[in-house]
């Protein structure tokens, strides 16, 4: 029973999901234009696309007839995809390259969803 | 010279990352980095990198809108939704300062009216863009008129405040200079605040003409001549205002634009708030 609690554990932390990934302006030395925000949280999708896909998963029909093509033959045809599948907009302040402050909104900055495509 | 939009580590490890791609093709693997450095430009709109002069003061009308776009986190939007605005699509907004070398030589005062000319320098708003709306925000300050004698006048609070556009400039006499008013508003001098006053159609016209764009003219008309001091619509630097104090106070001219990015997104947008 430990074993498969074990592997039960391994296997849920190996699926795709979303991940936090927090973007610091500060790390790629952006703060000195960038007014607001001085980092925000968008995410990353990461894991496997396991064999049988899940409800959870978010997968499409051809990411389940992929999944069942590479359990038959792996070496032709690889697993479905662990990618964002919905994604959000994010505000930001900022000086351009005239010094002027310019406030925009950017699409698909954030994930909001992950699933296997 | 260089855009270093990424930094020089990034760079060494993007270099790495291209070299085990294409091995053979390593003197390459500079033109993949500037490719994906002019994508990332691209991505912000910008042309290069932005270096700020320091001590760059941000208008807090700016913050202002940055802070009520971000108040609902679980409701992101591609478009802003500013209360009392109709910006339509708009997703950027861009603030400018008037050029104030061009205020050398202008009338400044006349009598007790002022008649003063702005001008934008609005040739940044890159042609792509839609300009969906447009504000010239004013500052007024509070004045006292309780202890100013108008006889039987009960609004003697109330001034009116023009805003022009100058459709033929004669920078010599003032004479004949032909305007077109863009709007109008009666203000409460008792109260300071900033006015803000619809010059969409102004700027619309300076985006696809720029050789066209003469600036704008603000009047400021009491109601009694002669009566109060009309030097409560900031519009030019007092002697004794510091720097501070005057890129908090001077006119602002805010274009709301629409960079066609963001109308695909607004489907899957509506979907998630309904979700």
């Amino acid at each position: 029973a430990n074993g498969r609690k074990k592997h039960q554990r391994r296997k849920l932390k190996a699926n795709c999901r979303r991940h936090s990934l927090y973007v610091d302006f500060s790390d790629v030395g952006w703060n000195d234009w960038i007014v607001a925000p001085p980092g925000y949280q968008a995410y990353y999708c990461h894991g496997e696309c396991p064999f049988p896909l899940a409800d959870h998963l978010n997968s499409t029909n051809h990411a389940i007839v992929q999944t069942l093509v590479n359990s038959v033959n792996p070496l032709a045809v690889p697993k479905a995809c662990c990618v964002p599948t919905d994604l959000s907009p994010i505000s930001m302040l900022y000086l351009n390259e005239n010094d002027q402050v310019v406030l925009k909104n950017y699409q698909d900055m954030v994930v909001e969803g992950c699933g296997c495509r | 010279g260089r855009a270093d939009l990424i930094p020089d580590a990034g760079r060494r490890n993007l270099a790495k990352q291209a070299a085990a791609y294409s091995p053979d093709k390593i003197d390459k693997n500079d033109d993949m980095i500037r490719a994906f450095e002019s994508s990332l430009l691209n991505m912000f709109g910008l042309n290069e990198r932005p270096r700020p002069r320091k001590n760059l003061v941000i208008p807090p009308y700016m913050l202002e809108l940055y802070h009520s776009q971000t108040k609902d986190p679980e409701n992101p939007s591609v478009n802003f939704n500013f209360a009392g605005k109709s910006t339509s699509t708009a997703n950027t907004v861009r603030s400018f300062h008037h050029e104030e070398e061009s205020e050398a030589g202008q009338p400044v005062w006349e009598g007790d009216e002022i008649n003063r000319r702005l001008w934008f320098n609005t040739s940044a708003v890159p042609s792509v863009e839609l300009i969906k709306a447009a504000e010239l925000r004013l500052f007024r300050e509070q004045i006292d008129v309780d202890h100013v004698q108008y006889g039987d006048s009960t609004d003697h609070h109330l001034y009116r405040v023009n805003v022009y556009e100058v459709m033929r400039p004669n920078s010599r006499t003032n004479t004949d200079t032909i305007t077109r008013l863009l709007d109008t508003k009666l203000v409460d001098v008792r109260n300071s605040s900033w006015e803000s006053f619809d010059v969409r159609s102004a700027v619309t016209k300076w985006k696809n003409s720029p050789e066209r764009n003469y600036g704008l003219e603000v009047e400021v008309v009491s109601p009694k001549r002669g009566a109060l001091s009309n030097h409560h619509v900031r519009l030019r630097r007092s002697a004794d205002m510091d720097d501070h104090a005057w890129q908090h106070r001077r006119p602002l001219l805010l274009t709301y634009t629409d960079d066609g990015k963001g109308s695909s997104n607004s489907n899957r947008v509506a979907s998630r708030q309904k979700r």
